[in-house]
């Protein structure tokens, strides 16, 4: 067999427009994780030791809704999901509304590898986070200033929207919200093509 | 949202994604990412990692079928992933990457772009975003 790998770094409204320097940190933060998968392909490593590492390598940056540099909720708070498979055994592991843990992905493995189940979710999520000893950090190591923008540019954006509120809370599960099109609000939240492109 | 599927030299296929959602997201919400069959799914055929509106990949089972497609209908991976996103999913909403047990490779959105890299044994390598 010959080895293969893909990885994505989310999809959404993304901006021709995107500044030069913002493409190339972009593109080079791609490539660096793919080399890291292909590095540890060809040294011979499983299928599943290398998407564990790759997908670390993704949480860790925060170009990327994943780890650290993910999205805030209406609270202002993280909540964080990963899920991990494996194709011939078809054994799974996930975890959703993990609020510390570094690198979600790992501890979903935990959950296939060492537990009985499949899906581990809030609280139990993060106490057999504790238990298992996974590293984990303060609020503050997974907010950026990217994302705390974000968050305020979506709420203001749904505070000028002329529809009551519990109309435009969540737009694609409200199909009465009069927001029209798809085109006013990107995937990431924010105006299109109105402001430069912050991510998913 | 990030995701990772790989194919070792054994022919292991296995799927990988992690995401913190969308911005402004209520407390509790649960998207595709964990939901097996959904964001994120692998079996003897192919593994699957997908992105975008969460909403619409639960509703669409994309990872699921994707595979579906290539066990009933005898498909490729190139023709199950078309099938999935430009007729099963809304347009606008979703991105996947996926690999057969063959080794074969896909990478397909129906957005405007999506963060994607890809390379495997025989020098095939490409990064892109639109």
């Amino acid at each position: 067999m010959k080895w293969a790998i893909a990885l994505h770094g989310g999809a959404g409204d993304i901006s021709k427009d995107m500044p030069l320097q913002k493409k190339e940190e972009v593109e080079t933060a791609l490539s660096q994780c793919l080399q890291l998968g292909i590095s540890a392909l060809r040294d011979s490593c499983s299928a599943m030791d290398v998407a564990e590492l790759v997908v670390r390598a993704l949480e860790d940056n925060p170009l990327f809704n994943a780890g650290r540099g993910s999205v805030l909720t209406t609270e202002g708070t993280i909540e964080m999901e990963a899920s991990i498979m494996d194709g011939p055994s078809r054994k799974c592991g996930a975890v959703s509304g993990l609020t510390s843990v570094i690198n979600p992905i790992s501890l979903a493995r935990l959950v296939m590898e060492k537990t009985p189940h499949v899906y581990l979710a809030f609280a139990g999520a993060e106490m057999f986070a504790r238990q298992q000893g996974v590293a984990t950090a303060e609020p503050k190591y997974f907010l950026t200033e990217k994302s705390t923008k974000q968050l305020h540019a979506v709420q203001q954006l749904l505070a000028r929207q002329t529809c009551s509120s519990e109309d435009i809370t969540y737009k694609e599960a409200q199909p009465t919200c009069k927001l029209e099109s798809s085109a006013d609000v990107s995937l990431n939240g924010t105006l299109s093509g109105s402001q430069p492109f912050i991510g998913e | 949202t990030v995701g990772c599927v790989v194919i070792d030299k054994l022919g292991h296929c296995v799927a990988a994604t992690s995401t913190g959602g969308r911005t402004n997201k209520m407390v509790g919400r649960i998207g595709d990412t964990p939901l097996v069959g959904a964001g994120n799914y692998a079996n003897h055929l192919c593994a699957v990692s997908a992105t975008g509106i969460g909403e619409y990949i639960i509703r669409g089972m994309v990872g699921h079928n994707v595979a579906a497609i290539m066990e009933y209908k005898g498909a490729s991976l190139a023709e199950a992933v078309t099938e999935v996103i430009d007729k099963q999913v809304e347009q606008g909403t979703t991105g996947l990457v996926a690999v057969s047990s063959s080794g074969e490779l896909a990478m397909a959105f129906n957005t405007t772009g999506m963060y994607r890299a890809a390379a495997d044994e025989s020098g095939y390598y490409e990064v892109g975003i639109w």
